[in-house]
């Protein structure tokens, strides 16, 4: 049966949020107290990584940005504290 | 590069091994984390000892999704390999592989010696860089483990945090030997000539030869071509003085020291059916101007004027190349004869004549 093309782009959304949270998300600073004030969009993050892997810095999710997040990696994230 | 200070305190680490995966026997996994530690020893001042009880610096283990204290999960097959924790006590040093990854020693699968030294880079301090010819690049890239895995990028960055070996001569990031281009084995990726000079590639290096006075100079691929992976599978000089480089499905094309804008391009766009996924080898006739590329046993034929391959292929080679019967790792054309390699073993062979002048070692070009 011909997968559905709405499931793959499901699947793929969550695989770019995952990816975004796990490698580009930076971690809270275990000094500071109270809410963050300008927490990271989804764009903002995803231009970071364009940037990092040299992909054309859009904020937008394009096919070159997709094939490089499904690539086997290191589990620590791109950008730290 | 990138990381994050200050570092270990010390130069004497220790490391150990709480548990093995059942893909490799034992010794295999010991002997790939001995040698991950030694691409690092080498080129700064810090020593690693194993031990096989009590708590070591770097604390090594293989786990699966959730496991043990570690505040991260792995994701199953795929995805995240493994990851590690800068320098610090505790979790700090560690290093986690996914259990439910297939380790190999080859490149099947994940190499878990290059896995485990881009880990150990963590575990001393490094963070992920954005140079893809590092080891310290975030995704995963086979290169053959007799290669010495560190670019000069990944030296800079663990000597700016421990400084140079003890002996080590002058500062300049310091690479181990290069492979043996003497040895009885050595073989090829691929070969072009570029004007008067031949290439000889081969995972991350080239060899220029002089032909005519047989000097060699030996160079990381990526000095001359930063953005170029290494493994460079085939390569040949067009009519336009213009060098072609292929790997995979990817083919770049060199004029002088640039890239031109637009490449890497898909092997499809020769004119390749999509069936095809890789190019052994190629070189361009400069008599006729046509271009062959072999593929298994098999070559297809492209007019370089028209930029169309031509109709009727792909042939054996065989057939038009008789006595060239193995698959070819690289090939190119020298004073109107053909140079075919495979493995240790290259043949002279005539184009015109349609035959074998002799057999030779992969090396004869070289001074050995």
């Amino acid at each position: 049966l011909p997968i559905h093309p709405e499931k793959d782009n499901e699947e793929d959304a969550k695989l770019v949020q995952n990816y975004l949270n796990k490698f580009y998300a930076v971690e809270p600073d275990p000094n500071q107290l109270g809410w963050k004030i300008n927490a990271e969009s989804a764009a903002e993050k995803l231009q970071k990584m364009q940037q990092f892997f040299g992909l054309k810095v859009t904020g937008k999710l394009d096919n070159e940005t997709l094939e490089m997040m499904k690539k086997p990696r290191c589990g620590v994230p791109d950008v730290g504290l | 590069y990138g990381f994050t200070l200050p570092g270990w305190k010390k130069t004497k680490l220790t490391y150990r091994i709480v548990n093995y995966t059942p893909d490799m026997s034992k010794e295999d996994v010991d002997k790939a984390m001995e040698k991950a530690f030694k691409v690092w020893s080498a080129v700064s001042p810090l020593i690693f000892t194993r031990i096989h009880k009590g708590i070591a610096d770097i604390m090594i283990a293989f786990g699966t999704k959730v496991h043990g204290h570690c505040p991260r999960y792995f994701d199953g097959p795929l995805g995240v390999l493994a990851h590690a924790f800068p320098p610090g006590n505790g979790l700090g040093g560690d290093v986690h592989f996914d259990e439910d990854e297939d380790w190999t020693t080859g490149s099947a699968g994940f190499n878990l010696f290059l896995v485990a030294a881009h880990e150990f880079g963590h575990a001393l301090g490094l963070s992920h860089s954005n140079d893809q010819r590092a080891l310290m690049f975030p995704n995963y890239a086979y290169i053959s483990p007799s290669e010495f895995p560190l670019s000069p990028d990944d030296i800079s960055g663990i000597q700016s945090i421990y400084g140079s070996p003890p002996n080590a001569p002058d500062k300049r990031p310091t690479t181990p030997p290069s492979p043996k281009i003497c040895g009885s084995q050595t073989s090829f990726d691929a070969i072009t000539t570029l004007r008067k000079e031949v290439i000889f590639l081969k995972g991350r290096h080239l060899w220029r030869v002089y032909p005519d006075n047989s000097e060699a100079e030996r160079e990381l691929i990526s000095v001359f071509w930063p953005n170029l992976p290494p493994g460079i599978e085939a390569a040949y000089e067009n009519t336009k003085d213009q060098i072609l480089l292929f790997k995979g499905n990817k083919f770049w094309v060199i004029s002088g020291y640039q890239v031109l804008l637009g490449y890497p391009k898909n092997i499809n766009t020769l004119g390749f059916p999509k069936g095809v996924k890789k190019v052994d080898a190629a070189v361009c006739n400069k008599n006729t101007g046509k271009t062959d590329f072999f593929i298994g046993d098999k070559y297809w034929r492209f007019d370089e004027n028209s930029q169309s391959m031509e109709k009727g292929y792909p042939r054996l080679t065989v057939d038009e190349f008789p006595g060239i019967s193995q698959r070819i790792d690289a090939v190119f054309q020298q004073k109107g004869l053909l140079y075919f390699f495979h493995g240790s073993k290259q043949w002279e062979f005539d184009p015109i004549a349609k035959k074998v002048i002799r057999e030779m070692k992969s090396n004869s070009w070289f001074n050995c």
